[in-house]
């Protein structure tokens, strides 16, 4: 998708210091 | 059955029964006991004190204890809710138990809410917003002028600001993500249904019956 057309909260939520899955990483 | 695990697990600071933290989450106490497994390993990984410190979250957020970013610094906050500056195990279930699968949905909301509220007015402002989208694209790849940056917030705040006061309190959020329930899908992380069978070895040594 085109970020422009995004919506700014779900940009943000795809941020990787939100990504709390990496918490159960090996 | 007795405990296979070690002892000194009752002096670890910040320990918590975990009945007592399975009674006030969604967690059962093997969930909460399998948890203990992982809080070790994140609070041993700097410094081995039984704590989770911030370059801990972000080591294991990012694989690299330098690489501080505005997201992680926040999530780390809401967890540090002593705000003792580590986080201890019975707030890292409290907080994680939040994204449980099984968690309200209104507590993923409010839980997203503050997490967007940067300093703790009540309402997400647009600056906040502004400084969040710059920080992501600090962060990743994706480069952006100012000028669409600016159209990103507006619009953003168009639609979640219904009243047009220019910040968007809690009530206007939940009705947002309503209709944008995508918006909270990093607000539930299906792997603490399965944290058992990610730390099957505790499961074992646990005192309690489910």
């Amino acid at each position: 998708a085109n970020p422009v057309s995004m919506n700014a909260f779900e940009l943000i939520s795809k941020s990787q210091g939100l990504n709390l899955s990496s918490l159960f990483e090996k | 059955m007795g405990c296979l695990c070690s002892k000194n697990t009752k002096w670890t600071p910040g320990y918590e029964e975990p009945t007592i933290l399975a009674a006030e989450t969604p967690f059962t106490v093997s969930e909460v006991e399998a948890l203990y497994e992982l809080f070790k390993k994140l609070s041993s990984s700097i410094i081995d004190d039984g704590l989770i410190h911030k370059e801990e979250l972000q080591l294991a957020l990012f694989k690299n204890k330098n690489n501080r970013n505005l997201f992680a610094d926040r999530i780390f906050d809401l967890f540090d809710v002593k705000r003792n500056g580590v986080i201890e195990f019975g707030e890292f279930v409290r907080s994680l138990s939040v994204f449980h699968p099984n968690a309200p949905v209104a507590d993923k909301i409010a839980f997203a809410f503050r997490l967007y509220d940067l300093r703790n007015t009540g309402f997400i402002e647009r600056e906040e917003l502004k400084e969040m989208v710059l920080a992501l694209l600090h962060e990743s790849d994706l480069i952006l002028s100012d000028d669409d940056v600016e159209m990103i917030v507006d619009k953003s705040f168009k639609e979640a600001d219904t009243t047009g006061d220019g910040r968007i309190d809690p009530e206007e959020w939940k009705e947002f993500v309503s209709k944008n329930p995508s918006l909270i899908k990093n607000m539930t992380l299906p792997y603490l249904k399965d944290i058992t069978l990610a730390f099957p070895s505790f499961v074992v040594s646990s005192e309690v019956e489910d």
